[in-house]
């Protein structure tokens, strides 16, 4: 289990302050698949960065299997990351000078149970692209590479930030049927950021944020 | 008028070529709202950026009003691209190390008939975070302030791709009412690529593209 208490998060720049969060109670279930909405601004970025180790809260508290993150030094959060931690950014953050296979061997060669990159770029419809360079695929494209990284590891948790935002429907599908695979016959604890409606109702549960607020949770018995 | 005549793009990486546009033919009507679907790597960002003399094509054409831009020379094309055309770009391109207001400002500063940087990012929902870097931004409100440089500009010609691609439904509806506001009031030639399919609703016509083609033209006669 992956448990959020009281976690809240406050930027300050100059004299402005921002709260991105204002007090967060989550806990996501192994191999649970979770769906999280809300409008532009509302903290979901902030707080799956937070939940996923690449942030730190303001106040509060996280805990991934009993062990508090939040009093984990750098090197052990990394170590959190690497070993437990798939993420779909909302920005890829591809490296430019690598192709796409080489993207995803970035990550495998340091998992402890990796698909192969091949495999992992077959499965986003990428196969024909793999020695391409990130400046050489379209927005879709990159986004798919993104996604083929993230599933390559076969991580105990994984992030997806907007995983289908730059997807036409079609395309969009297949990428969300290999996440929900992942998840159910892996058993991965699967978090997705989302504005598409389609991807609400693969959920076991979907939780609204906005202003940095949980404002509501709906269970999907149908799952 | 901005024609397209046998337009094609042909990229080529060593052994492979890729084929992103295999001769494609269509007008933009002044004061037109068109909207471009079709799935990831069809040629729809290719198109936009050819068109917008962002690329220049392998084969074929391309004229507006009259002038034939293909064969403008660099500084030509860069004229057209600063005194008729506003883009917002799939991956926003906003520079780091200003803030939303100055973002907005590189690009009123030199437009002919500008509106104010406070007032477009007003537009857009933005006011209150005019003095934040993009780094301080969500995905969504960074996707804001490149839709905000864009009207600003109050160009002839506004070529958006993907624009609510970050945005949740309900701040996208906001910002599709900008762009359609400026296309109504000013007469601005819109070309809008999209996967949401409200946004096709809108449209005086709707342009589907797959592997390089148009492959259909749907007129909206209701607009
Ligand atoms: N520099 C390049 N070198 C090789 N191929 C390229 C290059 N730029 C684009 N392509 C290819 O051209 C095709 C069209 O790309 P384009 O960016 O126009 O697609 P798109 O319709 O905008 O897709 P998306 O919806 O994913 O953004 C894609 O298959 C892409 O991989
Ligand atoms: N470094 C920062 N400094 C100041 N404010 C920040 C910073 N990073 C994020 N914020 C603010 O915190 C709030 C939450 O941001 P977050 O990225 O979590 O939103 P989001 O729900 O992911 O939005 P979107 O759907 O637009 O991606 C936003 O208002 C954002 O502007
Ligand atoms: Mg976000
Ligand atoms: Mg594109």
């Amino acid at each position: 289990t992956l448990e959020a208490r009281g976690v809240s998060k406050v930027y300050q720049t100059g004299a402005l302050e921002v709260t991105a969060l204002g007090g967060v109670d989550l806990s996501l279930f192994e191999g649970e698949l979770v769906v999280f909405l809300g409008p532009s601004g509302s903290g979901k970025s902030t707080l799956l960065n937070i939940l996923g180790g690449l942030d730190r809260p303001s106040a509060g508290a996280v805990y991934f299997r009993g062990d508090e993150l939040t009093q984990f030094d750098d090197h052990a959060l990394t170590l959190y990351r690497r070993d437990h931690v798939g993420f779909v950014f909302q920005f890829y953050n591809l490296v430019a000078s690598l192709t796409a296979r080489e993207n995803v061997d970035l990550v495998t060669e340091i998992a402890i149970n990796p698909m192969s990159s091949d495999d992992a770029l077959g499965v986003v419809g990428l196969s024909h692209r793999m020695d391409h360079f990130p400046a050489e695929l379209s927005g879709g494209e990159q986004q798919r590479v993104a996604i083929a990284r993230a599933i390559a590891k076969q991580p105990d948790i994984l992030m997806c930030d907007e995983p289908t935002g730059a997807l036409d429907i079609k395309t969009g599908i297949t990428v969300l049927q290999a996440i929900e695979q992942t998840n159910r016959e892996l058993g991965t604890t699967t978090a997705i950021i989302t504005h598409n409606a389609t991807v609400a109702n693969m959920a076991d549960r979907v939780i609204l944020l906005a202003d940095g607020h949980i404002i509501e949770v709906i269970e999907n018995s149908s799952r």
